[in-house]
């Protein structure tokens, strides 16, 4: 079930990649 | 204004995705990111799927920001 998956991702996943991404950006000058 | 700072953010983070410029995001270019990013293709999958309204396979900054916009809980493009 597709829905399910989705439902699945959550906010953690989520809030893992913005995490992820915005340190990134930070990370270099 | 915190939106105006929100929307110049997600640009930002819309082009570390968006590597070569096409003003878009695919599921390929969001796979491409594990190598940079601490999450597995199938994580970065369902980020690009919660991410994308319309589901036409192609991830715009306006999804893009509207779904950092909820993560971070400020309301943009209403």
């Amino acid at each position: 079930d597709p829905n399910m998956k989705a439902g699945a991702t959550s906010e953690g996943v989520l809030a893992n990649f913005f995490n992820s991404l915005l340190s990134k950006k930070t990370g270099s000058p | 204004d915190v939106q105006v700072e929100m929307l110049e953010k997600a640009r930002e983070l819309f082009q570390l995705c968006d590597k070569e410029e096409k003003g878009f995001i695919t599921k390929l270019d969001m796979q491409r990111l594990q190598s940079e990013l601490p999450l597995t293709p199938e994580q970065l999958e369902a980020v690009f799927e919660s991410l994308e309204q319309d589901n036409n396979g192609y991830l715009t900054p306006v999804e893009f920001s509207m779904g950092l916009g909820k993560f971070i809980g400020i309301e943009l493009y209403q």
